[in-house]
């Protein structure tokens, strides 16, 4: 939301793949290459999600709001956040 | 802070590190020398010594590649990931990796080898990522124009190989946290509709869409605008934000900041040489007179006429009567002022008057007074708040009440 005013808009549930990518290379969800879709509202995609928003203090609502996909899209170190 | 699971460390806290290969985007001078600063950071604040290696087996070996390079950890292009670093240990233990799809820079542009250099060391001699945002451990890419360990990483690389042997702890800069009940502000302004408050190196502001105050870096909107602002207001018809800190101030235009800036404070608004910084300001939208607040007096400047109105500057009690001295920080918000002034604790004066108005004798301390409308005054107390009619001069019935309850968000 780094704009005048904030963004304001719920996104489309959108980039559903940079979500998988994120939580897979940054909080250790298992791929387990299963199709993306049918894993989008799994519990393990929904907890991983929601343990990265309580990392970044988001509001934790495990699912890829605006806010939370706008962390996702930052330049990043490596390391994962969680279990590496 | 968060220390790596299992709590790796370095046994020998004299260590060795290799540089591989260099970056064909930095000469190798600033390759080192951004590298050489990254040890530096951590050493200063620890027992760990680093001494460069041209050949062999180092303890920490660094290397620049790209994509696929076998080490189970492939990088991703450019932007994403941009390096990562593995825990202390031997064989790869300790080795740090930047990928070679980004462009390494020693200044401003994406991405700050010095920078990410720091955070990825920290990863080298044991610590996880923390979740403070002031933090050089943080995980995302941040680049305020100085790098510095907060007093997070302090804390954090103290707790794996304890203090440094120099005689005076050294510390680092906390981050502000949005709900300390004793935050003080340096500056406050709204700005397009939305109010931002500045601490140190920090923005916070809050919007109805989420409720979660956000905080991050000044620099993430404006990379050139100094940490530690004074003050700041907005020109809402010229759709303008100017910010102040010491005898310079600069202008911007939602995130650009505008030529020629910084420029001093004399010439422009006829302030005397005698004003070496602003406290506080802010710009009535209806009548375009801008209040400049400096220690126990007031300016007011004509945006339209652009200069200091005859009769200024006079003391803040004269026009601004019960907001004491040295302002931190105003704004206006819905047609009223809301002061967020110092704590105003042990001012007799005040104190006498605060309980004449009718405050209970325990009152000792009030966090911020909004202006008269409509003949009301709202003061602020922690998480209350009461309501004094200037017409009957008391507190009015059935006050404090809890400001959440009626100023949502």
């Amino acid at each position: 939301s780094h704009s005048f005013p904030a963004a304001t808009t719920e996104t489309q549930e959108q980039d559903v793949e940079t979500v998988q990518k994120y939580l897979e290379n940054y909080y250790n969800l298992k791929s387990d290459g299963k199709q993306v879709e049918r894993q989008r509202n799994s519990d393990p995609v929904v907890e991983k999600l929601k343990q990265m928003q309580k990392f970044f203090g988001l509001k934790v609502t495990g699912k890829p709001d605006a806010e939370t996909l706008n962390v996702m899209k930052q330049p990043r170190c490596g390391v994962p956040d969680m279990d590496q | 802070f968060v220390l790596t699971q299992g709590n790796p460390q370095w046994e020998d806290t004299h260590l060795t590190y290799r540089i591989e290969n260099y970056t064909p985007d930095l000469s190798r001078a600033d390759a080192d020398h951004a590298i050489e600063k990254a040890f530096q950071l951590w050493s200063s604040v620890s027992p760990l010594t680093f001494t460069k290696v041209s050949e062999g087996q180092a303890d920490i070996m660094i290397s620049f590649v790209r994509g696929d390079h076998r080490d189970n950890s492939p990088f991703d292009g450019q932007g994403g990931n941009l390096a990562h670093a593995f825990q202390p240990g031997s064989g790869i233990g300790g080795d740090v990796h930047f990928d070679e799809d980004e462009r390494w820079t020693n200044n401003f542009r994406d991405y700050n080898l010095y920078r990410v250099a720091a955070h990825e060391l920290g990863h080298s001699l044991g610590l996880a990522h923390s979740t403070d945002i002031g933090a050089l451990m943080y995980p995302n890419y941040i680049f305020s124009g100085d790098v510095q360990l907060s007093q997070d990483d302090i804390s954090g690389i103290q707790a794996i190989y304890g203090p440094s042997q120099n005689p005076t702890q050294p510390i680092g800069p906390q981050t502000p946290q949005v709900c300390d009940s004793k935050l003080t502000f340096d500056a406050v302004t709204t700005i397009r509709g939305e109010v931002m408050f500045f601490k140190d190196r920090f923005y916070m502001r809050t919007n109805p869409f989420y409720p979660e105050a956000e905080l991050n870096f000044i620099s993430l909107f404006w990379p050139h605008l100094p940490n530690g602002l004074q003050a700041a207001y907005e020109v809402a018809h010229r759709d303008e934000v100017r910010f102040f800190k010491g005898d310079k101030y600069w202008a911007v235009k939602g995130q650009d900041v505008l030529y020629g800036y910084p420029k001093y404070i004399y010439r422009p608004f006829g302030f005397p040489r005698t004003v070496k910084n602003i406290d506080a300001a802010v710009s009535e939208e209806d009548t375009g007179k801008t209040y400049f607040f400096v220690a126990n007096k007031c300016w007011r400047y004509d945006e339209y006429k652009q200069s200091m109105d005859a009769g200024y500057p006079k003391m803040i009690a004269e026009d601004f009567p019960g907001i004491g001295n040295n302002v931190d920080a105003v704004f206006q918000k819905d047609g009223n002022k809301f002061w967020a002034v110092r704590g105003i604790e042990g001012q007799a004066g005040y104190l006498r008057v605060i309980h004449t108005l009718g405050f209970p004798p325990t009152m000792r301390k009030i966090k911020a007074v909004s202006g008269k409308e409509k003949k009301k005054t709202y003061f602020f107390v922690e998480d209350e708040y009461w309501r004094f009619d200037e017409n009957s001069q008391s507190m009015e019935q059935g006050f404090p009440r809890i400001i959440a309850d009626d100023f949502s968000g």
